[in-house]
């Protein structure tokens, strides 16, 4: 779940 | 990375292009809100603190994500710095005067009650969404006190909303193709709320775009 708070956006 | 992605970041660009070029060009900051800008300034601060923490490199997205990153604090810095300084004489300073601390405070409670995880960075990055969403109000306000829209600025605030409303597109794309992000609430809510705040104003922008005048808002 980790991935899922990856801020890979702007 | 998807194409609606792609356009947001693009309408996002262009509408930064737009508000600069319509200041140098009449060497004015009229119908500009100072405080929507200095929002902005403050959003792109609490959100993009991971420039500190390195992989600028690690993919071709690391890379694009850090020059607009890049891109959006520096331009957003020299509006600032024109409206504060270099066309200050020209700010409608009677006109924007929304509460800002308001907004600021509702963002703060917000963050702290509903941030994607409790800790500093992302408590900080769940202000920044929220702050984001509302931080067109005070642009609006002064918009409708004025009057009058000058076209650069309508298209600036058009192509702001629509950049958040392509983001909203590519949320929905990529809750259908990557399972790992469907958890992303802080977006969505935000961002929903953000795009909804835009739809008077687009309602009023479309309709004089077809009869060929300028935008008057009630």
């Amino acid at each position: 779940s980790n991935m899922a708070h990856k801020h890979d956006e702007l | 990375m998807n194409v609606f992605r792609i356009a947001g970041d693009l309408l996002h660009c262009i509408s930064i292009f737009i508000l600069l070029h319509k200041m140098r060009k009449t060497r004015t900051c009229t119908g500009i809100s100072r405080k929507t800008l200095e929002l902005y300034a403050i959003v792109f601060l609490t959100r993009y603190l991971d420039l500190f923490t390195g992989g600028y490199f690690d993919s071709a997205l690391s890379l694009y994500n850090t020059v607009l990153k890049l891109l959006f604090l520096a331009s957003t810095f020299y509006c600032v710095y024109l409206l504060r300084v270099k066309y200050r004489h020209t700010y409608d300073r009677s006109h924007d005067t929304f509460r800002v601390p308001f907004l600021l405070g509702a963002a703060a409670v917000l963050a702290f009650i509903f941030p994607q995880r409790y800790t500093i960075l992302e408590i900080l990055w769940s202000f920044s969404q929220y702050l984001e969403a509302v931080a067109i109000l005070p642009q609006l306000l002064l918009l409708q006190r004025t009057g009058e829209v000058e076209n650069l600025t309508s298209h600036y605030i058009f192509c702001l909303g629509a950049y958040r409303g392509c983001y909203v597109l590519n949320w929905i794309w990529r809750f259908f193709t990557d399972s790992t992000y469907r958890g992303q609430y802080v977006t969505w809510t935000a961002g929903l709320i953000q795009t909804s705040l835009y739809a008077d104003f687009f309602y009023y922008y479309l309709k004089y775009k077809k009869q060929g005048r300028a935008l008057k808002l009630p």
